[in-house]
C-alpha cells in the first residue's frame, strides 16, 4: 500500500510505499489515550507475483477499535462487521447506511465510502476501491484527529504531530520526469523522489492526483524505527 | 374404475397453475369434467384457498360456453341471493376450512355427455416468516385424474436463494417422482405431475392417494436491505435487513388461568410456555401475571433471564393451576403498570423493547368485564408506549375483542386452535415476536414524489420477516427519489438509505412479462385493500364509512371478493332463481355463534343444508 503524508504548514505532501507479505497487519493508528487503534491488512493484487519489486499490495481489511466505548469495526471489500461489546451488527456495502448511537456515527455510502466518527475531532474515511470481483481493495484517510492524543502514533498515526521537513538540492533522478532531491526530516537526509499519488475521497475511480515526495524503502528514515516495527499480530 | 369414472363422472383435467412475482402469487384452479352419463348429473368442484387470499374471478364453462364473474358491492348482490336463498336455491360456498384455509365449493347440474370447466384464480401477497415466503395448497381430488398438475412459476428480480415443495402426502420414491423443483438466479419452478398410477393409493385401488397439504416455500437473495421495484408508475418496497444483533425484550406474559382452561388447555400452555422460557435470551426481562378471579404476579417486578432466574420461572410455570374466572381488565393493568415502572426507574435496558403477550380462552366475567370498557382502559394505560399481543384460545372467545385491543395497541392477535400442537402453536407464535431487530421502523419518501403509500410504519421488525410499502409515484416520469428507512436497534440507531433511479427500475424489471404486467400494481391494490379492511375494524362512525368505502371502490376496481364484495356468475338466460353462492367467511366466523346471532345467518352456515342443485347455474363469490 501507499502512504501520503500531507503537510499543510509546508503546502506540500510525502510518500512512501510499505511493501510487506499478503496477510501482514500494520498498525497505522495508535492512540493510547483515547484508546482509539487502526490496523490493515495487505492484500496482493489479481496478479499473482512473487517478485517483491512488481508486486502490488493494498490494505484488503481494516480493523478500527475505540477501546474506551467497547466499539469494533472490521472492514473488508465485502462487508462491514461492527461490534458493541461481543454483539455483532453485520452491514454490507450494498447499503446506504448511517448507524449513530452516543458519540459514534458510521455511514455507509452505497460501493463507495464509509465515514467514521467518533464524536467531533475524529473522522475517518474508508474507500472502497472497486477493481474486480474478489480483488478490490480498500483505502483509508484520516480527515480529522484534532481530538487524538500526542501520544499517538503508527504508519499514519505519528504524523499527526506537527513536523518539519526541509528539501534541497533538487536534481535530474533517473526518470526525467521526476526529478530527485535531499530531504532532511526527523533528523535524516534522504534521498527523495517528486512523484505523484491520487486521492479517492472524492472521486473514488479516477481520484485527485496529489503531488508528493516519494521516500524509498517502505519510508525508512521518514517514519519512526522501520516498517517491521509496525507488524502487529491481530487486526482487531 | 378406468380413468377415474366415478358415477359416470371423469374429472380428466385439474391443474393449479401459480405465477408468483415480487411474493405476489397469482393463482389459477381449472378443472375440467365430463358427464359420461345418460342422465343429467350434479359436478362438484371443490377448492381450498389460503384466508389471506382473495378471490379474483370465478368461471364456468359448459359445452364451450363460458359465464364470467361479476364483482358487485356486497349489498347489491345480496339481494340477488337472499331471493335465491330464500327458495333453497343455492350451490355455492366458501367456508372455513382449518386454520389457514376457506374451502370454495361449487357444483353444477350437467346434462348427459356434457363438459364443464370450472376456473377459480385468487391472488394473495405472500408474507415472509421466519425467514421463508410460503404458498399452501391442499389438494384432495375426489377421485382419480388423468391430467393432473401443480404448476409454480415464481420470479424474484433479487434472484431466488431457496426454494422447497413439499407434500404431506409424498410417502414414496415412485410419487416422489413427480415432483420436480428447481430455481436459477430470477426464476424457481415448481411442477407436480403423477400419472394415474402414481395417484392410486395401491396398485388396484381407485382412491386417491393425493390428500394433504402440498408447500412451496423460498426465499430471495439480499445483498441489499432493501429493494425497491417500479412498474407503470406503481412501486413496492421491500425492506429486510440482515445482520442486525436482536433488540432486548421486556416481556410480561399475562396468562388465562380460569375454570375454563382446565385440563389439557392449562396442560398445553405450561409445556409451551416451558419451551419458551428455554428460547428467552439472557438480556431479555420477564415476569407472569396470572389471571383468574384474582390476579396474581411471578415476581412483583420484572427480572432479567439470568439462568437462576429461568430456572425459578420454570418451577413456577410448572406449579400454575386452573382456578375461578376471568378478570381480564385487572391482569393487563397490572401488567402495563409494571412495565412502565420498570421504564421510569431504569430498572430495564435503555434500548429494548416492551411487550405484552396475553393468552386467554374466554370472555372477562369477574371486575371490569365490559369489553369496550377494558379496551379503552388499556388504550389509555399502554398510551401507545408498547406492544399487546392476544392470543385467543379456543373458540369460546369474542376474537374480535381481542383483536381489537391488540390492534389498537401496536399488536396483533392470533388464535391458538384447540388441538394437540397447540402449545406449538403458542411456542410458534413467541418465536415470531421474539427477536425484534428494530424497533419504532419509519419508512420515508419525500412528499412531492410519492402518493397513495400503504402503511409506513412499524412498531418492530422481526428476524425472518419483511416489511413492505408500496404506492404510487406522483410523476411516472421523474427520474429518481429516495427512501429512507429509520429504526432503532439494539445498540444504534440506524437510517438506511436507498437512492431509486426511477429508469433504471423499471429497465431491471423489463422480464416482468414472464409472469404478469401489472401486478405492482395489483399488489399496492391488494395490500392497500387488506390494511384499510383492518383499520377499519377499530374505526368509529365516519371514519369507518370513510375506510369503508376506499376499501370498497379498490375491490371493485381490482376486481378483488373482499368482505366488502361479492361475485356472481350469472347464465344470461337463467333467472334469478337459480343461482348458487359462496361465501368468505372471516375471522369472525370461527367464534360463538351463540353470542352472535346474526351469524346464524350467514349462507354458509344456514343454507347449505338446505341445498337443491339449481337445473341451471347461476354464482354467486361472496366475502365475508
Amino acid at each position: 500500500p501507499h502512504f501520503i503524508i500531507q503537510v499543510p504548514e509546508k503546502d506540500d505532501a510525502i510518500c512512501f510505499n510499505i511493501d510487506e507479505d499478503p496477510g501482514t497487519v500494520l498498525s497505522l493508528i495508535q492512540d493510547p489515550v483515547t484508546g482509539l487503534s487502526v490496523n490493515g491488512q495487505i492484500i496482493g493484487d489479481k496478479r499473482d507475483s512473487s517478485n517483491s519489486n512488481t508486486r502490488k499490495t493494498y490494505f484488503g481489511k481494516l480493523g478500527i477499535t475505540n477501546a474506551q466505548m467497547d466499539f469494533r469495526i472490521e472492514v473488508t471489500t465485502e462487508k462491514i462487521t461492527l461490534w458493541n461489546g461481543v454483539v455483532p451488527t453485520t452491514l454490507s456495502w450494498l447499503d446506504t447506511v448511517t448507524v449513530t448511537q452516543d458519540g459514534l456515527s458510521v455511514t455507509i455510502n452505497r460501493k463507495k465510502n464509509m465515514v467514521i466518527s467518533f464524536g467531533r475531532g475524529v473522522t475517518f474515511v474508508v474507500v472502497l476501491h472497486r477493481v474486480w470481483k474478489k480483488h478490490d481493495f480498500l483505502g483509508f484517510y484520516v480527515v480529522d484527529s484534532h481530538r487524538m492524543s500526542a501520544q499517538t502514533h503508527g504508519l499514519l498515526g505519528q504524523f499527526f504531530h506537527p513536523f518539519d521537513f526541509e528539501v534541497s538540492d533538487v536534481h535530474p533522478g533517473s526518470d526525467p520526469t521526476k526529478p530527485d532531491a535531499i530531504m532532511v526530516v526527523k533528523n535524516h537526509q534522504l534521498t527523495v523522489t517528486r512523484g505523484s499519488q491520487k486521492d479517492y475521497r472524492k472521486d473514488t475511480s479516477v481520484g485527485m492526483k496529489v503531488n508528493c515526495w516519494f521516500v524509498h524503502n517502505n519510508g525508512e528514515g521518514l517514519i519512526d524505527g522501520v516498517h517491521t516495527d509496525y507488524i502487529v499480530s491481530n487486526l482487531l | 374404475l378406468p380413468e377415474g369414472l366415478v358415477d359416470g363422472i371423469e374429472v380428466y383435467s385439474t391443474k393449479i397453475n401459480s405465477k408468483v412475482t415480487s411474493r405476489f402469487a397469482h393463482n389459477v384452479i381449472t378443472t375440467r369434467a365430463v358427464n359420461h352419463a345418460e342422465e343429467a348429473k350434479e359436478i362438484f368442484f371443490d377448492a381450498e384457498l389460503p384466508k389471506t387470499g382473495f378471490i379474483t374471478n370465478f368461471t364456468l364453462t359448459i359445452d364451450g360456453v363460458t359465464y364470467p364473474g361479476n364483482i358487485k358491492e356486497k349489498e347489491v348482490a345480496k339481494k340477488q341471493y337472499e331471493k335465491a336463498v330464500s327458495q333453497g336455491k343455492t350451490a355455492g360456498l366458501v367456508k372455513a376450512s382449518g386454520r389457514k384455509l376457506e374451502k370454495f365449493t361449487v357444483s353444477v347440474n350437467v346434462a348427459a355427455g356434457s363438459k364443464v370447466t370450472f376456473e377459480l384464480t385468487y391472488e394473495e401477497l405472500l408474507k415472509r416468516n421466519k425467514g421463508k415466503y410460503e404458498m399452501y395448497l391442499k389438494i384432495q381430488p375426489k377421485q382419480l385424474v388423468k391430467h393432473f398438475e401443480i404448476d409454480v412459476h415464481i420470479f424474484e428480480p433479487q434472484g431466488i436463494s431457496t426454494l422447497d415443495a413439499e407434500a404431506s402426502f409424498i410417502t414414496n420414491d415412485l410419487l416422489g417422482s413427480a415432483l420436480t423443483k428447481s430455481f436459477s438466479g430470477q426464476k424457481g419452478h415448481v411442477s407436480f405431475k403423477p400419472s394415474l398410477d402414481q395417484q392410486r393409493s395401491c396398485p388396484t385401488c381407485t382412491d386417491s392417494l393425493l390428500n394433504g397439504d402440498f408447500t412451496v416455500t423460498y426465499d430471495v437473495n439480499r445483498e441489499s436491505p432493501g429493494d425497491v421495484q417500479i412498474v407503470n408508475g406503481y412501486f413496492v418496497h421491500f425492506f429486510a435487513p440482515q445482520g442486525l444483533p436482536v433488540v432486548p425484550k421486556n416481556v410480561v406474559f399475562v396468562i388465562d388461568v380460569s375454570g375454563s382452561m382446565s385440563g389439557r388447555k392449562i396442560q398445553q400452555t405450561r409445556d409451551a410456555l416451558l419451551k419458551i422460557l428455554e428460547d428467552v435470551k439472557k438480556d431479555d426481562y420477564l415476569n407472569f401475571i396470572l389471571f383468574s378471579g384474582y390476579v396474581t404476579t411471578w415476581k412483583d417486578q420484572l427480572v432479567q433471564a439470568t439462568p437462576e432466574n429461568l430456572q425459578e420461572a420454570k418451577t413456577f410455570v410448572k406449579s400454575i393451576r386452573d382456578q375461578g374466572s376471568t378478570n381480564i381488565n385487572d391482569a393487563l393493568l397490572r401488567a402495563i403498570h409494571m412495565l412502565n415502572k420498570a421504564q421510569e426507574e431504569h430498572r430495564v435496558p435503555e434500548r429494548s423493547t416492551s411487550i405484552i403477550i396475553m393468552l386467554t380462552d374466554g370472555d372477562a366475567n369477574t371486575g371490569e368485564s365490559r369489553p369496550e370498557k377494558i379496551r379503552e382502559n388499556v388504550r389509555n394505560a399502554i398510551e401507545g408506549k408498547f406492544s399487546l399481543y392476544n392470543l385467543g384460545f379456543g373458540r369460546n372467545l369474542d376474537y374480535s375483542f381481542l383483536e381489537s385491543m391488540a390492534l389498537e395497541n401496536q399488536g396483533l392477535a392470533r388464535r391458538i386452535y384447540e388441538d394437540s400442537d397447540a402449545d406449538l402453536q403458542l411456542q410458534g407464535f413467541y418465536e415470531e415476536v421474539a427477536n425484534p431487530l428494530l424497533t419504532s421502523v419509519k419508512v420515508e419518501y419525500p412528499d412531492n414524489a410519492i402518493q397513495d403509500l400503504t402503511q409506513n410504519s412499524y412498531q418492530h421488525f422481526y428476524d425472518g420477516s419483511e416489511i413492505v410499502v408500496a404506492g404510487r409515484l406522483v410523476d411516472e416520469d421523474m427520474n429518481n427519489f429516495k427512501a429512507d428507512v429509520k429504526g432503532h436497534g439494539a445498540l444504534s440507531d440506524l437510517v438506511y438509505t436507498k437512492e431509486v433511479d426511477v429508469k433504471e427500475a423499471e429497465k431491471a424489471l423489463k422480464e416482468q412479462d414472464y409472469i404478469f404486467g401489472n401486478f405492482i400494481e395489483r399488489l399496492w391494490a391488494y395490500l392497500t385493500i387488506e390494511q384499510l379492511l383492518e383499520k377499519r375494524k377499530n374505526a368509529q362512525s365516519e371514519e369507518k364509512e370513510n375506510l369503508t368505502a376506499q376499501a370498497l371502490d379498490l375491490s371493485l376496481k381490482y376486481h378483488f371478493v373482499t368482505p366488502l364484495t361479492s361475485m356472481v356468475v350469472t347464465k344470461p338466460e337463467d333467472n334469478e332463481n337459480q343461482m348458487a353462492f359462496a361465501d368468505k367467511p372471516g375471522e369472525d366466523a370461527e367464534g360463538k355463534p351463540s353470542q352472535h346471532p346474526a351469524r346464524s345467518a350467514t349462507p354458509s352456515t344456514a343454507y347449505q343444508v338446505r341445498y337443491q342443485p339449481p337445473q341451471n347455474p347461476y354464482y354467486y363469490v361472496d366475502g365475508d
